[in-house]
């Protein structure tokens, strides 16, 4: 499904300043694939998920969907890519504040479907699996934290994506509704067959996940096949 | 050092709905005091930080410190109260985009030290002490996620004051490096006796506090001594 290969991202600043954020990552994730990414604070994480998610560019390296190298892709394939087949968790969420739940979470369905009253129905129906439909009204800044983060994980599952990428998407949530977050999109991985790939600090959810890979200072530092607890 | 009585505030939105975010809610902070809230996703504890960080005005009930209502405060009061006497970390950060990490660091001190280069230099030691000493001319777009984490808790200590309220300190912030910050908080309310009250998901974070009380639906359910551990 997804192949990164030799991956490098330099940041550069002004003054000759550059940030090596990732200095050569390979690994590849396979339909299914439930993959937890750990590391220190700075380590590389997020700039590795916006990479994988066709948001920013490699400077050095590839990435490959299905074989094909996102740099060959037309602007219409990357935005049913970043849309459509990938489901998209930020860590600082990137609501539009002028929207409100519903509307941000149907926000991708406009690549797909094209009708708004069947948009307005999966948006509703997303955000009643985590635990809004109570608040689909409210906008982001009339909602709580969590409920934020949990707005923003609704709108990467409406697509029904053959790929999430969730950077941190329990950072903001109590420990039980963590778990019934994470037991949502293990069951979306287990019915449907999505690939899960998770960004996070907290040890018990990096456990729940068949895979592990520790990034460190910009490089894979460990890559393991491991027992979900 | 603070109290709270009968603390209510209630979000009115169009058409009449209305969401009762606090319901009744007292306790006290004393000097010194160590002090965990924890709750569900949207049980109402950011909102209770704002009212008593006196960032927003309760509904019903008071927030008094040292015996004085925040109601009764002039404009001048209140700034210097919420500038300087309280440090505040707030979920979402608020940093200033187009300010470097060391001017954000700095903004509080406008309020009481007069030397530029005095703020530059008390600023650049909060991001040391915060791991950021090699980031401070990075803006907060130009840093990882528990990097800007790090940097609105560098502000919130930065003018040295007799509270600090954190709102989730560590939720982007991976074991060691979370570690790592709350031992500096809780350095720093061994050695100046300041007041530290923190909102965490996390029961290790929790738990390290002398008191902890639990928010649900509004109301206060548990506030308990406990053993630090
Ligand atoms: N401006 C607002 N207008 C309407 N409702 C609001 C507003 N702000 C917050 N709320 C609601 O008030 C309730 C309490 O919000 P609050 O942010 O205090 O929760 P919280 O305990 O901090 O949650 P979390 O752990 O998710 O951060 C939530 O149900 C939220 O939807
Ligand atoms: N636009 C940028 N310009 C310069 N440096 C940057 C930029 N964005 C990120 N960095 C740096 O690149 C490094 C990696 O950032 P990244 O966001 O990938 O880390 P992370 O592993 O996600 O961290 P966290 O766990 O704190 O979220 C950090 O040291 C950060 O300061
Ligand atoms: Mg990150
Ligand atoms: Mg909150």
């Amino acid at each position: 499904l997804l192949e990164a290969e030799a991956v490098e991202r330099t940041y550069r600043m002004g003054g000759d300043v550059e940030v090596r954020a990732l200095r050569g990552v390979s690994f590849r994730v396979d339909r299914g694939d439930y993959v937890a990414i750990v590391g220190t604070s700075g380590s590389g994480k997020s700039t590795l998920l916006n990479l994988i998610g066709a948001l920013d560019r490699p400077d050095g390296g590839h990435v490959r969907y299905d074989g094909r190298d996102v740099r060959e892709m037309s602007d219409t394939e990357l935005a049913e890519l970043r849309n459509v087949r990938i489901g998209f968790v930020f860590q600082s969420f990137h609501l539009l504040s002028r929207m409100t739940a519903r509307d941000n979470v149907a926000m991708p369905l406009v690549y797909r479907t094209s009708s708004p009253k069947e948009r307005r129905r999966r948006a509703t129906e997303a955000l009643e699996a985590v635990g809004l439909g109570d608040r689909v009204d409210h906008r982001p800044t009339e909602l709580s934290g969590g409920q934020q983060q949990r707005v923003a994980i609704a709108r990467a599952l409406v697509t029904e994506p053959a790929l999430i990428l969730a950077d941190e998407p329990t950072g903001n949530l109590d420990t039980r509704t963590g778990e019934e977050i994470m037991g949502l999109l293990e069951g979306i991985q287990a019915d449907r067959g999505t690939a899960l790939v998770v960004i996070t600090h907290e040890p018990e959810i990096a456990g729940r996940a068949g895979r592990r890979i520790e990034l460190r200072d910009g490089l894979v530092v460990a890559d393991a096949v491991q027992i979900p607890t």
